[in-house]
């Protein structure tokens, strides 16, 4: 269960330092489920996470990551709690609507890259000083997703059809010969591992909804006006160097794969080459409304092949339309701005020197088939009758659609 | 655990249930 309390401030006059403005006035608590049934399952995500927030977000300082103030698991009890900042109230819903599931935007999808590459880039350049033992923890074997398999397409050739079961079962095929044999000759790096609409929360500093629109793709205007307050508000948190990273290769521009084209969506943080050189002026001092951005729910991180986020994202947040008509945007926002993080302060530059964005391109690929298959061990028994069947066939099929768009079983 | 047996157990009114899944 996840509680916000709101706080209130005792006058301290001997300390008019700590005015209000300092100290928070919301906080967050995460109880972690104690039933014993659950607790197997809980306790080491619950211990990844307080891992995370209290040895690895201090070294790579990332103002997308809520601060935690207190962490506690219960051994006898078998509970777990977690105090951490308020990451704003979202100005998305989130989850199940009623005709569907939510989406990103084209903007807010432009900023959720910028932010993962960034966060990708910074774990990569202080590798070093990250604790090692950070092995994917619940990682599926094989035979899990094989015997998940028979009842996952059985709840779901009525509504998908037997097209769209074909693409999950040749994906089941691909995570032997095209994921697993792959994977550890990847860009490693820390993954978030559930990167997600629900994990990334855009808010209005103010709390309000602020009008927001929850449609996917259809507000630009709006959109805008959110993704440059977003900048200014990342921007007062991050002091690293804007110039160069010193690598004067030319960037190669992978040919596009079906499917990836050259968006049409107008942003404004297209200041940065290929090879992640920015430009003078990248952060712009103009105060707009500002709005947080916050990456929530660290129990699955894990070191691994970074672009499984990349593909997780695209995968799982976005309608196919948004995505065919802004991937390529997407993935070169994230790539900018990994190499960005990963090259800024650091002796030595952590990502190969030759890295272009058409290896990133097949990485994602390969990680498509990975992420489908997450669908396969978590639906593969679905039954909710609160929840619309159809609506969450819709979302299976859109996963499905990366699948053929990557040309993932190549 | 409810957000009102929470306030009430406490004696304050500020903790609201959310969801951040």
């Amino acid at each position: 269960a996840v509680y916000r309390i709101h706080l209130t401030h005792r006058q301290d006059d001997n300390n008019p330092a700590r005015s209000a403005a300092v100290q928070p006035a919301t906080l967050i608590m995460k109880v972690i489920d104690s039933s014993p049934g659950n607790r197997a399952v809980f306790k080491p995500l619950h211990e990844r996470e307080v891992l995370f927030y209290n040895e690895i977000a201090p070294v790579l300082d990332l103002a997308s990551v809520p601060k935690c103030y207190y962490a506690h698991f219960d051994e006898e009890a078998g509970k777990g709690t977690i105090l951490l900042e308020d990451a704003g109230k979202p100005t998305h819903k989130g989850g199940l609507q009623k005709d569907g599931f939510e989406t990103l935007t084209a903007s807010q999808a432009v900023l959720a890259m910028t932010e993962l590459g960034r966060f990708h880039g910074r774990s990569i350049a202080l590798s070093s000083k990250l604790p090692r033992d950070l092995s994917r923890p619940l990682d599926r074997s094989i035979e899990e997703i094989r015997a998940a398999f028979p009842s996952f397409k059985k709840t779901w050739t009525p509504l998908l059809g037997e097209e769209v079961i074909g693409r999950y079962e040749r994906a089941l095929e691909a995570y032997e010969k095209v994921w697993l044999v792959q994977k550890d000759t990847f860009v490693q790096g820390l993954v978030h591992g559930d990167y997600r609409l629900g994990n990334i929360i855009f808010s209005a500093e103010d709390g309000q909804r602020d009008n927001v629109p929850d449609r996917d793709g259809d507000d630009l205007d709006n959109a805008h006006a959110f993704e440059s307050g977003v900048k200014t508000s990342v921007a007062r948190g991050y002091q690293e160097a804007t110039t160069s990273n010193g690598d004067s290769q030319p960037g190669t521009v992978a040919k596009s794969p079906k499917g990836l084209v050259t968006p049409g969506i107008p942003t404004t943080s297209n200041d940065t080459t290929i090879n992640g050189n920015a430009s003078p002026n990248n952060h712009p001092n103009t105060p707009t409304k500002l709005f947080t951005f916050k990456h929530v729910d660290w129990q699955t991180v894990s070191r691994g092949p970074v672009l499984f986020d990349v593909a997780y994202l695209l995968s799982m947040s976005i309608t196919t339309e948004t995505r065919r008509g802004c991937e390529f945007d997407l993935v070169h926002a994230w790539y900018t701005a990994c190499r960005e993080a990963a090259g800024a302060g650091n002796d030595q530059f952590f990502l190969s020197a030759d890295l272009n964005i058409s290896p990133c391109v097949r990485e994602i690929s390969a990680a498509c088939v990975a992420v489908v298959l997450v669908s396969v061990t978590t639906m593969n028994n679905f039954r909710a009758p609160e929840v619309p069947m159809r609506a969450v066939a819709g979302k299976l099929r859109t996963v499905s659609e990366m699948l053929v768009d990557w040309r993932s079983f190549e | 655990i409810t957000a009102e047996w929470l306030n009430a157990k406490l004696g304050i009114n500020t903790i609201e249930h959310i969801s951040l899944q």
